[in-house]
């Protein structure tokens, strides 16, 4: 793992006085491989690895830890800065209901996410009112459905085929069934798709969410980026979602989002249950993206 | 990426990028690169162009484009396995049409008896291809349905069979075990060969080679499926995972509808690798 093949590059060292630039050098390109192993994409990682060289180089090796500690300290820290900090929250204007809309790619997990985010909200007091925008995908709707009896949480389904008008009759509904809060389903998409571009930004002018989450798989590589980017010029959403972290990727596509569109990564999800949603915590990322 | 004359140092660092940026693994790339430079120095290729050219060759190369057809070797099982949401159940609606299309008989197993209905998805991809699909209620238990598909296809004895299964990740133990059981339970039953058909997505980055290892040791594999390379993302991951696994690339999922099913064309793919 990268402390160990830090400490290998350091093994020269006497451990006291400042890094040159010969030992940073090494050290770099170990940093590059780990991170790029890890799926942060090759633009995001340049950046950092010149942002660690900076505070590295010069950098005084404390008594108490080697260069190689010293160097690791400096990633994590850098690592765990850039990934943002602990307080992403849901943030509802007030206005009631409240709107929420998950988007991203085909299979990153949107419909399983908006409900755990409906059971969250459940257990924090609101009456939340899921909406299956998605006509798309075939049983698409009755998965949802099927999600929402497993909560016993109601589900918009809509008599159009329009996603639109669909979000627009799925917040009606839920003043009429006193909902406080709509989250609506949308189908995958691709970012290179103009037409379902458009119709996901014609369904946020709609119904003006309170909150758009762009829901990304943790295992995704170095496109991660392409399609964040894309998201975010068309539909400008607010947060982001990492999905299947209970699995082993490293999740360096995290990082690349956050660090190319600036969105701070709210929660995680950690498993195919619908209580397997948690806040996200970047200090724990930092650390599984170095391995 | 230009492709003017000059082969200089921002050339080879710029098709770094481009190699890594499309997934092939950072240190796979350094190797890839090394060997380039120098058969660019050693066979005197004049320009970018060139070179790019005995790239997408090299690449092509690492693929297997004789081997034969796992789908048309009727009568045969498939498993259709892979992690969560990679595109299954989509990928056997879309070779079920493609097998019916061509006159073949097909019989599918619903053996996704775990996510919300799963079991309604795979209803309506039998339908619209016109076969016949084998399900029992959701919560049962998957070796059992795979003994109902298998039972039904022996006795039927359809060219194609498909068998759906529920998303797992490699990581779990009790889940790649019991993806052994329904392999086990298959090849068993059969009068006809069961082959493992492994479906990755495109957008995938390293973790495809840890997830195809684990799969491969679990089960076997027989063959890759690559999916929505309609995208923008290049699947580079495969070159990693056909390296070292050997596998044969048997089709590549271009969209969402029945009729986005490809050969692999590994031309096709090197080239759209490198830019
Ligand atoms: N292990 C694991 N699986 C997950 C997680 N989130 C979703 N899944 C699974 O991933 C698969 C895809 O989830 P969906 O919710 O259908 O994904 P989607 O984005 O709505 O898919 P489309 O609507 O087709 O674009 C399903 O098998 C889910 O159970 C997670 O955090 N961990
Ligand atoms: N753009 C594109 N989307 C695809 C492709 N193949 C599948 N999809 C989409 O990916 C999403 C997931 O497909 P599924 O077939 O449900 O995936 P799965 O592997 O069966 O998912 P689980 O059973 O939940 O693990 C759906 O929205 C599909 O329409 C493809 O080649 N291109
Ligand atoms: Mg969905
Ligand atoms: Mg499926």
């Amino acid at each position: 793992n990268l402390s160990q093949r830090l400490q290998t590059v350091f093994a020269g060292l006497t451990g006291k006085g400042r890094l040159s630039d010969a030992d940073v050098d090494a050290a770099m390109r170990e940093i590059r491989l780990a991170l790029l192993e890890a799926d942060v994409n090759f633009r995001v990682v340049k950046e950092f690895v010149a942002r660690v060289r900076e505070r590295a180089v010069g950098a005084d090796v404390a008594k108490s830890l080697t260069p190689g500690q010293t160097v690791i300290r400096i990633v994590l820290e850098e690592l765990t800065e850039l990934l943002g900090g602990t307080d992403a929250r849901l943030v509802f204007t007030g206005r009631i209901p409240g709107v929420v809309m998950l988007v991203g790619l085909q299979g990153s997990g949107k419909t399983t996410a908006s409900a755990k985010l409906a059971n969250l909200m459940r257990k924090q007091g609101k009456r939340p009112l899921l909406v299956a925008g998605d006509v798309y995908r075939p049983a698409a709707i009755d998965q949802l459905e099927a999600l929402g009896r497993e909560l016993d949480i109601p589900v918009y389904r809509g008599e159009s085929s329009d996603p639109v008008e669909i979000a627009r009759a799925g917040v009606k509904e839920a003043v009429a069934q006193m909902r406080d809060v709509v989250i609506i389903d949308t189908a995958g998409r691709l970012h290179v798709d103009e037409e379902m571009m458009t119709e996901a930004a014609r369904i946020k002018d709609a119904v003006r969410p309170d909150q758009i989450l762009m829901v990304v798989d943790a295992m995704t590589g170095q496109d991660a980026v392409t399609a964040a980017q894309a998201f975010s010029e068309r539909v400008d959403f607010d947060a982001v979602i990492v999905t299947k972290l209970d699995g082993d990727a490293r999740g360096g596509a995290a990082l690349s989002v956050k660090h190319v569109t600036g969105k701070p990564i709210m929660f995680a999800g950690v498993g195919e249950k619908l209580d397997a949603l948690e806040q996200f915590h970047p200090d724990r990322m930092a650390k599984r993206i170095l391995g | 990426l230009r492709k003017g004359p000059d082969l200089d140092d921002e050339f080879w660092e710029d098709l770094e990028d481009t190699l890594v940026g499309a997934d092939i693994g950072a240190t796979a790339v350094t190797e890839i690169v090394d060997r380039l430079r120098d058969s660019a120095a050693r066979q005197a290729l004049p320009d970018a162009a060139a070179v790019l050219d005995h790239l997408a060759g090299e690449l092509a190369r690492e693929f297997d484009s004789d081997a034969a057809d796992l789908l048309a070797e009727g009568p045969v099982v498939v498993l259709v396995v892979g992690v969560n949401g990679t595109g299954k159940t989509t990928t056997v609606g879309k070779i079920a049409t493609e097998a019916a299309r061509a006159g073949r008989s097909v019989l599918l197993g619903s053996g996704d008896t775990y996510r919300a209905a799963a079991v309604e998805q795979l209803d309506i991809w039998a339908e619209r291809a016109g076969v016949p699909v084998v399900r029992r209620e959701r919560g049962a238990d998957p070796a059992a349905v795979t003994f109902d598909t298998v039972k039904q296809a022996n006795e039927t004895r359809p060219d194609l069979t498909l068998i759906d299964t529920a998303g797992r990740l490699h990581t779990s133990a009790d889940l790649m075990r019991e993806l052994q059981k329904v392999q086990r339970i298959a090849k068993r039953e059969s009068d006809a060969p069961v082959r493992s058909l492994l479906v990755m997505d495109a957008t995938t980055g390293q973790n495809g080679l840890s997830q195809a290892r684990e799969f491969h040791a679990a089960l076997d594999l027989d063959g890759l499926v690559l999916t929505k390379l309609d995208g923008t993302a290049k699947g580079g991951i495969a070159v990693a995972v056909v390296r070292e696994l050997g596998l044969p690339i048997v089709r590549i999922g271009v969209g969402e509808s029945a009729d986005d099913l490809k050969p692999f064309v590994p031309d096709e793919f090197a080239r759209a690798l490198v830019g």
